[in-house]
């Protein structure tokens, strides 16, 4: 247990009469479902009207299911519903002086929610969001993100955390992200499987300096943890009719990689972004298992390969490829079509010669930072020629530098092909960014790993073929089951180990998680079906985006729709609405995700889209002027009708 | 460790201890000519009782020669090992290991069946004692049936007694233990004064195990035994006996 800050009397108020009497983010994660709840209660107490901004950061990958926002003892309830019918809707009444919306931002794997209020002097309004997320595991470790922006010194701040596992907690860290001014704050009490995390500053602590107005509370609470892996090679869970089943093995040793750096050296790589890249790919080189097998090439308008075959990853190789790294000069064009089908050709190559070991990965690492400017232009057809010429068991994983390349096309190549897309972003983290990327697909530990479930008993199961399954990473397959006519659920799994083929089989009991879950207050009852529909509705936007006719992306689309309203959730085809009581006025929170190209959004999937100008007028960012007087109008109705279509 | 050795033919088991110091590796069977070596390695229990420490199977080494495999069985983990790579199944794990006709099945928590070529084949069987146990800890239990084809020169304190020995058991009198009978066992031109026991087979029964009648070899099953136990030390878990 921890003590609770109660008001310290302390004066929050600033100068511009704007109190903010509470912020609390509550999360619980059941199982890898977080579900957390950003309330806030503020209140203008100046004599004159006054915005007041509910601004919100939320995770990409995350579903908006709820909002509320009491203004004075009114309530304002939301509603997810289809996109259009929601804008006509709101294009008849809109709310005066009110405005919410979802933006996108430029911080890492980030969007924000925001919503405004131009309100009397004296007005107390309470904000209220609630969202979703899987929580997926990188690394060897969950890391739950919570983004706090009181924006002000708070009455009370509080974030609370609980985590329940019924596969049992391993370890509860809680870096220190925030920064030194808060380290010792925070709490962690943790048992067997169940943890409570507790941060509640005082105003003095949330203070900048001791007599400072401005608060230091600005940036990511984060809590990392892990499961016990020690025993099981994976967990089926099964709880209220779904299951949801777990498979992150260990103790295995890493199969040999073939491997392919492809480099972008056109002349936008010049100065930090090369430097940055030379660093990384020196480490990422050094890291090279001595049975893995690599090469690397680099294009601008040309491409060159440092060893026109893959070799050996020795000690003398690797410095050589260092070397060679170390001795680019970046300049040109780009000509991504050609150097991804060199690399194609040379594995084939190396395959077709047997010189390759039965049992390794092939991959190919494409790093870019902007779009072909030379050879094949057109997106589409880059893409044609590689799903072409790439073979089955080959992944590409896509890293795009900065703003400058089309990360939605890097995405669609990525995930057509196997692979993985990352943003990085083009700074002085550029380097740790790409190394962190490799360590997550270094250590390929499986191959063709195949989940196989009774037909019959099961129905609406994800995707349960794999390519691959690195290490520290987790697999995440879900299903329907008849849990009234079924006692237990089996699995086998089968995959292709370093030495072996691999036969894993699991029996459990269909109500084997009641007990514990359904004693546990702060549990969500729902987590099973909701994990389900969060991977489904993933892999049919990854599947809409890859669909080739129109009338196959319809189809998709009316699922996505479907479930998204089944699930409440807003997603690309779903918009929010936020009605008065009386239902005279209506505010509306529409997705960002509405550019042509982009993919997957919410997606468990690294990295993020591009910023994109599809952002409303009316929720753009407000300046944080002292006072606003005039009132906020909605968008015209032009404005809100001329996106989403197939 | 306990020995039970089923003699078919002569429808009898004879049975022995082997004490020895925890650590030490006994070899079980070494059949050069077939390739498969089988070894155990003692972990002791963690108290003395009546001034005695338990040994018991920690780990279990099986090498195929001629397949270049090795895998090592412990009461934590169930190890394939194929030159430098190697793959692991915990106890938890219910699943199969395929590699070059030899198949490694794990039952989860019970026991795991090594087979070769869809043929020859050994059970381990897991023991698990409670958490916190003041003295026991767990352990492994080994069966190999007589049908496996192992050469003529399988050695090893089991692999020995795959060429089944004449053994004349005789003169049964009451012992010094009431209800445990005495009698004269002629093997392997010795004469040894043997005991009436019972000792569990747990293959059927993991928890109580099944009664097996037998005839009881003292001192380190000497006399029943090719020379001395110490002569199957060995000084790894995957070393063929020299003889």
């Amino acid at each position: 247990s921890t003590p609770s800050n109660d008001d310290s009397g302390e004066s929050v108020t600033g100068e511009d009469n704007i109190i903010l009497h509470s912020y609390k983010v509550k999360s619980t994660i059941t199982s890898r479902l977080a579900n957390t709840m950003v309330q806030s209660r503020v209140e203008n107490g100046a004599r004159h009207p006054q915005n007041l901004v509910f601004d919100v950061q939320i995770p990409k990958g995350a579903f908006i299911h709820n909002f509320t926002m009491n203004v004075n003892g009114i309530t304002f309830t939301s509603s997810v519903k289809e996109k259009s019918s929601a804008r006509s809707q709101y294009a008849q009444a809109r709310a005066k002086g009110k405005a919410a919306g979802i933006l996108r931002s430029n911080d890492l794997d980030m969007e924000n929610f925001k919503a405004e209020l131009n309100v009397p002097g004296g007005t107390k309004v309470q904000f209220e969001i609630h969202y979703q997320q899987p929580i997926r595991r990188k690394l060897s470790t969950y890391e739950h993100v919570v983004p706090l922006q009181p924006g002000r010194l708070a009455k009370q701040l509080e974030v609370d955390i609980r985590i329940i596992e019924p596969q049992g907690i391993n370890f509860v860290h809680i870096p220190n992200a925030l920064g030194e001014h808060f380290a010792g704050i925070a709490t962690i009490s943790k048992g067997e499987k169940k943890a409570h995390i507790s941060f509640k500053p005082t105003v003095a602590q949330q203070r900048k300096c001791s007599n400072c107005s401005l608060t230091a509370v600005e940036g990511n609470f984060v809590v990392t943890y892990d499961v016990n892996r020690d025993r099981k090679a994976g967990e089926l869970e099964i709880f209220n009719g779904y299951f949801i089943h777990y498979f992150a093995p260990e103790n295995l040793d890493p199969l040999p990689k073939n491997i392919l750096f492809v480099i972008d050296v056109s002349g936008s790589m010049w100065g930090l972004k090369m430097r940055q890249t030379v660093e990384a790919m020196k480490t990422i080189l050094g890291d090279l298992r001595s049975d893995d097998k690599f090469s690397i090439l680099d294009f601008n308008h040309n491409v060159r390969c440092w060893r026109d075959s893959l070799v050996e990853a020795s000690r003398m190789q690797t410095d050589a490829a260092k070397k060679y790294i170390e001795g680019i000069h970046p300049n040109g064009g780009t000509n991504i079509n050609d150097a991804l089908l060199r690399a194609i050709f040379i594995l084939n190559e190396a395959n077709k010669f047997g010189m390759l070991d039965p049992n390794s990965v092939s991959m190919i690492v494409l790093v870019s930072d902007g779009d072909p400017t030379v050879g094949e232009l057109k997106l589409p057809t880059i893409q044609k020629n590689v799903k072409k010429h790439i073979q089955d068991d080959i992944s590409l994983f896509c890293l795009g530098i900065g703003f400058d390349v089309d990360y939605d096309f890097l995405k669609r190549l990525a995930h057509e092909n196997n692979g993985m897309a990352q943003r990085i972003f083009g700074n002085q983290e550029t380097s740790s960014q790409m190394k962190k990327f490799y360590n997550q697909v270094s250590t390929p530990l499986l191959k063709k790993l195949e989940f196989n479930y009774p037909q019959g008993l099961v129905s609406d199961v994800t995707h349960n073929t794999f390519q691959n399954y690195f290490g520290g990473s987790e697999i995440v397959v879900a299903g329907k089951v008849d849990t009234v006519n079924v006692q237990h659920l089996q699995s086998v799994i089968t995959a292709t180990a370093s030495n072996a083929q691999l036969v894993l089989e699991t029996l459990e009991d269909v109500e084997g998680l009641d007990e514990f879950l359904n004693n546990d207050i702060h549990a969500d009852p729902k987590f099973t079906e909701k994990l389900w529909a969060y991977i489904t509705i993933n892999q049919l936007m990854a599947e809409r985006n890859l669909a080739p006719t129109a009338a196959l992306k319809r189809n998709i689309t009316k699922s996505i729709l479907q479930m998204s309203l089944d699930h409440h959730i807003v997603t690309p085809y779903t918009a929010m609405l936020i009605e008065s009581p009386d239902g005279e006025e209506l505010m509306l929170a529409d997705s960002p995700q509405d550019r042509k190209r982009a993919c997957c959004p919410g997606v468990l999937t690294i990295g993020q889209p591009k910023p994109d100008n599809s952002i409303p007028s009316w929720a753009k960012t407000t300046p944080k002027t002292k006072d606003t007087l005039s009132l906020l109008m909605g968008p015209t109705a032009a404005a809100v009708h001329e996106v989403d279509n197939d | 460790p306990h020995f039970i050795i089923n003699l078919p033919r002569q429808q009898k088991n004879i049975c022995f201890n082997i004490d020895s110091e925890p650590g030490t590796i006994l070899n079980l069977i070494s059949d050069a000519a077939s390739g498969i070596v089988v070894n155990g390695q003692l972990v002791g229990a963690k108290k003395r009782v009546n001034n005695k420490l338990s040994t018991y199977f920690g780990k279990i080494g099986f090498y195929f020669e001629d397949r270049r495999l090795k895998v090592e069985v412990s009461t934590d983990a169930i190890t394939l090992k194929d030159g430098l790579s190697s793959t692991s199944l915990s106890w938890s794990d219910t699943g199969s290991l395929i590699r070059r006709r030899l198949r490694i099945s794990v039952a989860k928590e019970s026991n795991v069946t090594l087979t070769v070529d869809g043929d020859s084949s050994f059970m381990v069987l897991l023991h698990r004692v409670w958490k916190k146990h003041p003295a026991h800890v767990d352990f492994l239990g080994l069966y190999i049936p007589p049908t496996n084809n192992f050469s003529a020169a399988a050695h090893g304190l089991i692999g020995q007694f795959m060429r089944e020995p004449d053994v004349r058991v005789y003169n049964e009198r009451p012992g010094r233990v009431p209800g445990k009978s005495e009698a004269t066992m002629d093997v392997k031109g010795h004469k040894l004064t043997v005991t009436r026991g019972l000792q569990k087979d747990y293959r059927l029964d993991r928890v109580f195990g099944t009664n097996v009648q037998c005839w009881f070899v003292h001192n380190n099953g000497k006399g029943f035994l090719d020379g001395s136990y110490s002569d199957y030390f060995v000084p790894t878990l995957y070393s063929y006996l020299k003889r």
